[in-house]
């Protein structure tokens, strides 16, 4: 009754590398309808985090930059085995969607958002 | 135990109007910390939605436009006494994150997202 982050979490984490220009970290989020993508560098290692927040920010300061000049640095995440409950007070606590899961080398193994743990309510739980 | 839409909305709706341009529609969103915002007639009246990714989207096509030329026209919304399971439900079949409230006249009078119902399960449902 209890779920953790692993049951819920999608591993196919779609992600960007520093270097993407604003339009290619875009084009990366309509490609894949969503609006959260972990930044990587060239090992897989998580670096920051971007989204279709990021780009309206852009967008209202009329910049043009790079993802690794724009991502925002300190990414809060989730564990594998972390309590769903928890994953979903830290959305609230910091105003935020989506947190990757990382595994011991600090690479992308999943990433969990507020509608996917809001889907367990439409599943009765 | 079986909360409804009214009992987890947010009651102060940010909107924008169809002649916003798209940099208007982004600084509403920044100002907002916010990703969804449903487009208004100048009587108030419901007549689209725009999220960030509708703004990724014309910065993925290097795009220009008005608010009324990119919202999406066909909104799927919430009612007040709807089952908070069931507006769930609406959001994870369409892949949307958010779901209006409108009155008999068509006026916005809330929005219900899947980080409002994630916070359910944060809060033990
Ligand atoms: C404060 S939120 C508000 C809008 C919306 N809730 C969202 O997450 O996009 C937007 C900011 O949070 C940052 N952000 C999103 N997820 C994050 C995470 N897991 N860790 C750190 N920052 C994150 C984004 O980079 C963006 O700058
Ligand atoms: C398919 S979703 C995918 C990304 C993300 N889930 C979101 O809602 O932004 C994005 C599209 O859904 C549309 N949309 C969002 N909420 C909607 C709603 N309540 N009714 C109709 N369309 C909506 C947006 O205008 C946008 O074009």
């Amino acid at each position: 009754e209890h779920p953790l982050v692993m049951d819920v979490m999608v591993q196919d984490v779609i992600t960007v590398k520093e270097d993407y220009n604003v339009q290619q970290v875009a084009k990366t989020m309509v490609d894949g309808q969503i609006t959260h993508v972990p930044v990587v560098s060239n090992e897989g290692k998580l670096v920051g985090m971007l989204t279709a927040w990021d780009i309206a920010k852009m967008v209202a300061q009329g910049r043009e930059a790079l993802a690794g000049e724009i991502m925002t640095r300190k990414v809060l995440t989730a564990d594998l085995d972390e309590p769903v409950e928890l994953a979903a007070r830290k959305i609230e606590k910091y105003n935020i969607s989506a947190l990757p899961i990382v595994n011991s080398e600090n690479r992308v193994i999943g990433i969990i958002t507020g509608d996917m743990i809001s889907r367990l309510i439409g599943r009765g739980r």
